[in-house]
């Protein structure tokens, strides 16, 4: 299995749509 | 202090190095919005009193270790189950606890709580008076006994079967009348035992929640950095996202700052009109299990050019995995096609075994880096944002931050 860890998620919004069974990205959000 | 430059990013060094003043936050604070900061750096306020030193990058890498072989051995178990196997697999823990700190309230009144948020874990808990074992946190315990919206169960309740199925862990329960007991151990050995109750959380003024399921901890060990406890993100169904699930749909989103010194923000709940473009990938439990946030990552490239493929069985995303880990071979082509794209750089041999690809960036406030991006099922392409490739080991020494895990086939 390989993980994507959070040095790789920096800046980047995460967002977790369970319903929707979706996970997006959107850059340099923070 | 990023600027991209005939497709290659220009970092700025200082950037990755720890921080010792947090900088004022540039995100446009909103009541929907709980603030995040690096569970390590100079914005977790309460670090000014110094109960806890801040670990060292080797200590933090090990950190990683622990909760990366918790993670595959979690969900090793789960898939040799499935196949009817037996492997000596360590059971009866969940992984180790995140790095990225936020406030909630608790009780009535309020009280405020620096939490560790973590999408791998199920259950919330903070630390509790009476205690009988902790360790240091900043902010005076949780008193339950001082709040009129605490209650806590038999062991003979509905809410501690919950608390069964969401842990695998069968309560011990000698008469009806007994407390609910949780107890969870992480990947580090770190533990937190206790009454299972409820209670209200308040995120903020107006999301409310009463009867929140939670551990009040009165035996607690473990390297926590201070925090008062966990804020669980995780699937089971005693997590935060599942027992707000009825205001929330089930929908949050957080960044994670990018400099140890900065702050980011976690929200609940559909998100107002924001600038800029969401990719969205699909979201894939089926091959892994309930616990995590699975994706199909298909590949990576290094200048929009692809260089390695991932044939694996799945991938998952973790708020509390520092170091991305990838199949072995996967990793060995990107490190590769990394070092060809880097070779104006000194490359040194690494201290820390975890990652293997260094360079001594001394006399250099700036270098410029290719461009990684993430390529997942349904050609969605993510790009990483340039704070996002390198991690700093000292001042002189910048490591890729990806490694590889130990063997395909393991």
């Amino acid at each position: 299995i390989a993980i994507l860890g959070n040095v790789q998620q920096r800046r980047l919004e995460v967002v977790y749509d369970i319903g929707g069974q979706r996970v997006g990205f959107r850059s340099a959000a923070c | 202090g990023t600027a991209t430059v005939s497709g290659h990013h220009t970092l700025q060094l200082s950037s990755l190095l720890p921080a010792t003043v947090c900088t004022h936050s540039t995100i446009v604070e909103n009541k929907k919005r709980l603030k995040v900061v690096d569970k390590h750096g100079p914005c977790f306020q309460l670090h000014k009193n110094k109960t806890s030193k801040a670990p060292t990058p080797a200590e933090i890498l090990q950190q990683d270790e622990y909760r990366v072989n918790s993670i595959q051995s979690h969900l090793s178990k789960n898939s040799i189950e499935t196949d009817a196997t037996t492997i000596p697999a360590e059971s009866g823990e969940t992984i180790g606890s995140g790095n990225y700190i936020v406030t909630v309230g608790l009780g009535t009144p309020k009280r405020d709580l620096s939490l560790i948020f973590d999408t791998g874990s199920d259950v919330t808990w903070t630390q509790c008076q009476p205690c009988n074992a902790c360790y240091k946190q900043n902010e005076p315990l949780f008193d339950p006994s001082k709040s009129t919206s605490y209650a806590s169960f038999s062991c003979t309740s509905q809410q501690c079967s919950l608390l069964t199925s969401s842990t695998g862990k069968t309560q011990s329960c000698s008469s009806p009348a007994s407390p609910c007991q949780y107890g969870v151990r992480y990947g580090d050995r770190s533990y937190t035992i206790g009454d299972f109750g409820k209670e209200r959380i308040t995120i903020n003024q107006s999301d409310v929640f009463d009867n929140f399921l939670f551990g009040c901890g009165h035996n607690n060990q473990g390297l926590f950095s201070g925090a008062a406890g966990l804020l669980a993100l995780g699937r089971g169904e005693l997590s935060f996202v599942e027992q707000t699930a009825q205001k929330y749909n089930r929908i949050f989103s957080y960044c994670l700052p990018p400099t140890s010194s900065s702050s980011g923000f976690l929200s609940f709940g559909k998100a107002d009109k924001v600038s800029g473009v969401v990719n969205y990938v699909q979201l894939s439990s089926a091959s892994l299990s309930n616990s995590f946030y699975g994706l199909q990552l298909e590949g990576i490239s290094i200048n929009e050019r692809r260089v390695s493929v991932i044939s694996s069985s799945g991938t998952i995303i973790d708020s509390g995995t520092v170091i991305t880990r990838l199949p072995a071979s996967t990793y060995r082509a990107l490190r590769y096609e990394f070092q060809q794209q880097m070779k104006q750089y000194i490359l040194i041999k690494s201290p820390v075994s975890l990652l293997d690809t260094c360079y001594d960036f001394s006399g250099n406030d700036n270098v410029e880096i290719p461009k990684l991006s993430l390529l997942f099922s349904g050609g969605t392409t993510v790009e990483l944002d340039s704070t996002g490739v390198f991690y700093a080991l000292s001042e002189s020494q910048f490591c890729l931050a990806f490694a590889g895990n130990s063997d395909n086939t393991e």
